[in-house]
């Protein structure tokens, strides 16, 4: 993530691709972390959905993107995101 | 996107506002309402759905203001953040039901930053509850965002973008036409034409061939995003994946594919390229890209860019058994490779090597389930997965089992 990212910041991003689908939620009984990896695709999907660079980086206008007001339902599928974690 | 969900099987549609808003300063119920039947018609007054409000418990679509943990998986946080969802069509108790966060200022006619306008928020969320998923087009009223207020409820025009989803699911109402596309000036409708005159004669014989899907044949097919295009004239029809014609009404070729001279009559062929998934229109000796449905900068360019050493091609199409493309022209088809930009070695070869196909195709088009169509006149030929050989059964009409064609209108005396 970007060198000035804090952890409030980082978290809030994390929960919010997981919210609405571009991270798998976490696992409740390893507590298994995301890998940066997956966090980078995750990012990287969310810009080109929403319309903004693909950085894969947590910058400000993907973190204006995360607050502004939306729909609640998630805008990739579980199924797709075990299917893009396959490939 | 989501994976497409289940439409509703019934075409009438309940709804009805259970509970309202708990700051009633800023809506009244009655404006709730009003604001919900008008969100509700923007997508009933395109496609063949019926919505009336009732007043029992059992509505398709219940109606909620509530807030924060509401007990249905998608708690609400506050004000920002989530603002409202839908649940799409199915079996569940739940299928249609449209939720609000009371914790919203919900407003109507008012700025943006007055708080979250009702009608654009309620047309999102019924997007949902017909069946469409989100969709990250910028133009479209599925996108996930709130983008501030969309307008008069009773002028508001639903994107093309939007119309052409629910028309996939849903088909189209009597009376819609799909080609009109608000705001765009090239889809303005064309000044009428006088017909009697000498000089549109030819104008008449045109429109009244392309628009007889019936009983004429076609001069180039193609599935283009998994979608079947057939292109008659200046016209051409469109069908979804499953099949069902998105219009019985062609739309005109040059309000949809943009770019190409306005004097083109017709075109021979057209393919989806494998790999980038730009799409290739060939007229004569010469050929277009497009880029979704604008072609790109540099167009046309001459077919021997293909290593094409003919003056046109019959058909064109990606056979899914290899990934490669084939052109047709009269008794000889060549192979090419899109993904290498260049034309097989040994070709081109006879096309008695497609076993019962006729010669002269008109064109080709490979389909999802396998089998790759060839079409000639009125007739079609099928041949499956990776054999060169026609099954047996064809040719078949292709009035009758592509364009809904009736046996009476298919069997016109025409046919002969």
């Amino acid at each position: 993530a970007a060198p000035s990212l804090t952890t409030e910041q980082l978290d809030t991003g994390v929960d919010w691709l997981s919210k609405f689908g571009y991270l798998p939620p976490p696992d409740p009984v390893t507590g298994q972390l995301q890998t940066k990896e997956a966090l980078t695709k995750a990012i990287k999907v969310m810009q080109k959905f929403g319309g903004l660079k693909e950085t894969g980086v947590l910058d400000q206008a993907t973190l204006g993107l995360m607050k502004t007001p939306r729909c609640s339902l998630p805008d990739v599928s579980q199924a797709e995101g075990a299917t893009r974690r396959r490939r | 996107s989501l994976t497409p969900q289940n439409k509703w099987n019934k075409r009438h549609l309940s709804w009805r506002v259970r509970t309202y808003p708990k700051d009633s300063a800023l809506l009244g119920r009655d404006t709730v309402r009003a604001l919900m039947y008008y969100a509700l018609k923007v997508w009933s007054d395109i496609t063949p759905l019926n919505f009336h409000e009732v007043a029992g418990s059992d509505a398709d679509i219940q109606i909620d203001f509530t807030k924060a943990d509401h007990n249905d998986g998608y708690p609400f946080d506050g004000p920002g953040g989530t603002v409202a969802h839908a649940f799409f069509p199915g079996e569940r108790f739940t299928a249609g039901d449209t939720h609000f966060d009371d914790d919203e200022a919900w407003t109507f006619r008012s700025p943006d930053s007055h708080g979250m306008d009702l009608f654009a928020v309620a047309v999102h969320e019924f997007g949902h509850a017909i069946g469409l998923v989100h969709t990250s087009a910028m133009e479209s009223i599925m996108r996930p965002y709130y983008q501030g207020p969309v307008g008069d409820p009773l002028k508001y025009d639903l994107p093309y973008e939007d119309k052409v989803r629910v028309w996939q699911l849903y088909g189209v109402r009597d009376s819609v036409s799909h080609t009109n596309q608000p705001g765009n000036p090239s889809q303005t409708p064309e000044p009428p034409v006088l017909l009697d005159l000498p000089e549109n004669r030819s104008t008449l014989l045109v429109a009244q061939d392309a628009l007889d899907r019936c009983t004429s044949h076609f001069d180039a097919v193609a599935q283009i995003r998994g979608e079947a295009f057939f292109f008659k004239g200046k016209y051409f029809w469109r069908l979804t994946r499953e099949k069902h014609l998105v219009s019985l009404r062609p739309a005109q070729i040059h309000r949809f594919w943009r770019g190409l001279p306005p004097n083109l009559d017709s075109v021979d062929a057209v393919y989806e390229r494998p790999g980038d998934h730009k799409i290739v229109f060939f007229k004569g000796q010469k050929y277009w890209v497009f880029k979704d449905n604008n072609v790109e900068e540099g167009y046309p360019r001459p077919i021997s860019d293909f290593g094409l050493p003919v003056d046109g091609v019959d058909a064109a199409f990606v056979w899914l058994h290899n990934d490669k493309t084939y052109f047709f022209k009269d008794n000889n088809y060549w192979r090419y490779d899109d993904h290498f930009r260049r034309m097989d070695l040994g070709f081109p070869k006879d096309t008695t090597l497609w076993k019962g196909l006729p010669l002269q195709l008109d064109d080709a088009m490979r389909w999802s389930d396998g089998s790759s169509y060839f079409f000639k006149g009125k007739e079609y030929w099928r041949v499956p997965g990776s054999d060169m050989e026609v099954e047996a059964g064809y040719p078949r009409l292709i009035a009758k089992d592509w364009l809904r064609c009736t046996e009476m209108q298919s069997d016109s005396p025409d046919s002969d």
